[in-house]
């Protein structure tokens, strides 16, 4: 039996919401340890994993794993039906055909049920984990969203150069070219604003500005974007939850 | 001229 009761429905509206665009067909793995997601677009160029861990719930309760494969445009379909202030609780039994959600207004006595459909996936899994990484940078998700919306109206390539000083963002394209430079800083009063670059060795590397577009959708998850890059893996893209994340995994452009 | 890869080149099926 699973019941996870969000506080506030709109925690999993916008989690749904950062990704519903780029992948349609999600498995979310539920355990003890909470809601677990990981699905590869159609083009397997950009992967999006997702945990949600139990601290982000106000009751959570999993008796046994259980795994809700669930269409994201119906999911994000009942998702509206629910006010941002709801309490959400998503309740599925052990073996689910379909998965039910409940949407309460404890002040107006309101309480809205739906059920979902739920459907077979048949996904791969792929092996995310211990990648090593040349730089991280750490900075503004509503900077780095515009960057991205910007340099994207130049160029279907956006090619990101680190070096200790500074992160260059840099599109060419048939009209003209653009570049934003992001130097390092610690903003004091607000911590958020800051950007932080780690650096093992300088990076280089292209990515395909449709998919950055997909990325930048979690920006409304978290204030800040950590970003991984290293020219042996793909690029990894992380918004930070109370508990938990969303990461997108984005395959580099190269030259042929 | 660029060219995209895909994740399975570098992501091992589980």
């Amino acid at each position: 039996m699973l019941e996870a009761k969000f506080e506030e429905a709109s925690l999993f509206k916008k989690v749904i919401d950062s990704f519903k665009d780029c992948v349609q067909l999600v498995n979310f793995n539920c355990s003890e340890h909470g809601i677990a997601a990981q699905a590869v677009d159609d083009s397997r160029v950009l992967l999006v994993s997702l945990s949600i861990g139990t601290e982000s719930f106000q009751d959570f309760r999993c008796d046994r794993n259980v795994t809700l494969g669930a269409d994201l445009s119906s999911l994000s379909k009942i998702l509206r039906c629910g006010n941002n202030n709801d309490n959400l609780t998503l309740i599925a039994d052990d073996t689910p055909d379909s998965l039910l959600l409940l949407f309460e207004d404890t002040k107006k006595d309101r309480i809205s049920e739906y059920s979902l459909k739920l459907m077979d996936i048949d996904a791969d899994f792929l092996d995310i984990e211990g990648m090593q990484y040349d730089t991280t940078i750490t900075m503004p998700s509503a900077e780095f969203a515009k960057v991205v919306r910007d340099l994207n109206q130049l160029s279907d390539s956006l090619n990101i150069l680190v070096t200790k000083d500074t992160v260059k963002f840099v599109a060419e394209g048939d009209i003209g070219s653009g570049s934003v430079i992001v130097k390092p800083h610690t903003d004091m009063d607000k911590p958020d604003d800051s950007v932080k670059v780690e650096l093992d060795k300088p990076v280089d590397l292209t990515f395909g500005s449709k998919y950055l577009l997909d990325i930048i959708k979690g920006a409304g998850l978290s204030n800040q974007i950590t970003i991984k890059l290293s020219s042996e893996t793909p690029a990894l893209f992380e918004f930070g939850l109370q508990s938990g994340y969303l990461q997108f995994f984005l395959a580099p452009k190269f030259n042929e | 001229k660029l060219k995209q890869t895909s994740l399975t080149k570098y992501f091992k099926k589980t």
